[in-house]
């Protein structure tokens, strides 16, 4: 009702979204569902969802949602595909095989592709993709939330978690800030939030970019001259980077760690 | 690789269409991130430590994980930011065990839990899916992460 559409339409609108078999996916006994919730109807935003259910009593279990960071990356792409959800994409796209460590063996799986820009989420505002933000997103995804629980009101005062890494170490507590104050004021709370989980989460300017630098440096991935030249010259107490501080840090990016995928140290990159 | 798999994966017709996706005609090919939402993001919070502060007031279980092989945001980062939420000590620093082997390090505090995965890369799960899925149950469970 909170998304102004009646309880019929709301179960119709949940049928509408079941997937019956995602193209070239082994069997698998859990539902799952999948589609559009407008986040704001007067500038066509609409964020698109993945929800694998729980294998097994998905009554009972938790309802998780991941958010991936970029900002601007995909929670389908990433935690569905590569990270915690049930399938894994076969090389070339040919189809998908099963992920024996997935997370909805235990809790039931809401990816959310945000903000609206973000891989099937759009606006038809196209100069929105241009103004996306923190607050706008947190504000979409609570809003999504809301509107969500209206199509699956199994969901409603489930014990509810979110998850999610990267630049996403903003999106789950901004997320969790505006749920912990709506059911402040409503006389009727309906979102069970009881935690948080975030990984390689960008937390703090200032201690992030000090605590990457260091990591840098006792990872002997950097020479003391350049570790030198970066404290000396980089002041991250301030949003603005110097330009002698982005040639430092360039000059280590681009001359000392070598042919690396950054994100993962010790293995090979992508060719 | 696998990011260039779901690239072909997710622009199949046929797999948008059983996900019900893209039903107005995004005039874009569906990619993995968006060049134009991380090169025009606007507002940025400096900070989460005063949010993570609400959050405890609030009762929530705040969890904080990091892959030890990432060097985008690493373990030290996050060791940094959490030094400085000034958290008193439940559960004094040690190793955590997975499947008979260290699976990371863990300490708890009043408030809040800090879990490194031993071996993992900014996608920990991708990188170390069993000790992700072990660290999710105890997650979940409110319980620390096992000592053997």
């Amino acid at each position: 009702a909170a998304a102004g559409a009646g309880v019929e339409e709301c179960e119709e609108r949940a049928r509408n979204d079941r997937v019956e078999a995602l193209p070239g996916q082994p069997p698998v006994a859990f539902a799952q569902y999948s589609g559009y919730v407008t986040v704001n109807e007067e500038r066509g935003r609409a964020l698109f969802y993945w929800l694998t259910e729980a294998a097994g009593d998905a009554a009972r279990k938790p309802l998780v949602l991941w958010l991936n960071g970029g900002p601007g990356c995909s929670s389908v792409a990433y935690g569905a595909s590569e990270e915690i959800g049930p399938f894994r994409i076969k090389p070339n796209g040919t189809g998908l095989f099963l992920n024996k460590y997935s997370w909805n063996r235990e809790a039931n799986l809401l990816f959310l592709e945000s903000p609206a820009g973000v891989g099937f989420s759009y606006t038809n505002t196209t100069s929105e993709l241009k103004t996306s933000g923190d607050e706008r997103t947190a504000q979409d995804a609570l809003q999504f939330l809301i509107n969500w629980m209206s199509r699956f009101p199994q969901y409603r005062h489930r014990d509810f978690y979110i998850a999610g890494e990267s630049y996403a170490g903003h999106y789950v507590p901004q997320l969790a800030r505006k749920i912990v104050e709506y059911n402040k004021a409503s006389s009727y709370p309906f979102i069970n939030l009881k935690g948080i989980l975030v990984g390689n989460a960008v937390t703090d300017n200032y201690y992030d970019n000090i605590g990457t630098v260091t990591y840098w440096w006792t990872h002997a991935m950097i020479s003391d001259h350049t570790y030198k030249a970066i404290l000396k010259s980089c002041n991250f107490t301030s949003a603005n980077v110097s330009r002698a501080c982005s040639r430092a840090m360039n000059y280590a990016m681009n001359h000392e760690f070598g042919d690396i995928d950054q994100y993962s140290i010790y293995t090979p990159s992508c060719a | 690789c696998t990011e260039t798999y779901a690239e072909k994966y997710y622009n199949r017709m046929e797999v948008q269409k059983a996900m019900h996706a893209n039903t107005t005609g995004i005039p874009y090919r569906w990619t993995a991130c968006s060049d134009v939402l991380i090169k025009t993001w606007q507002d940025s919070e400096l900070s989460m430590l005063p949010i993570y502060k609400m959050l405890m007031k609030a009762g929530l279980r705040i969890w904080v994980f990091s892959g030890d092989t990432d060097s985008v945001v690493p373990v030290t980062a996050t060791r940094f930011v959490i030094s400085h939420l000034g958290l008193k000590t439940k559960i004094r620093w040690y190793p955590w065990y997975s499947a008979g082997q260290v699976g990371g390090w863990s300490e708890v505090y009043e408030g809040l839990t800090f879990a490194s995965v031993r071996g993992a890369g900014h996608e920990v799960p991708l990188f170390q899916p069993r000790r992700a899925f072990r660290m999710f149950q105890a997650f979940l469970a409110g319980e620390p992460l096992p000592k053997s």
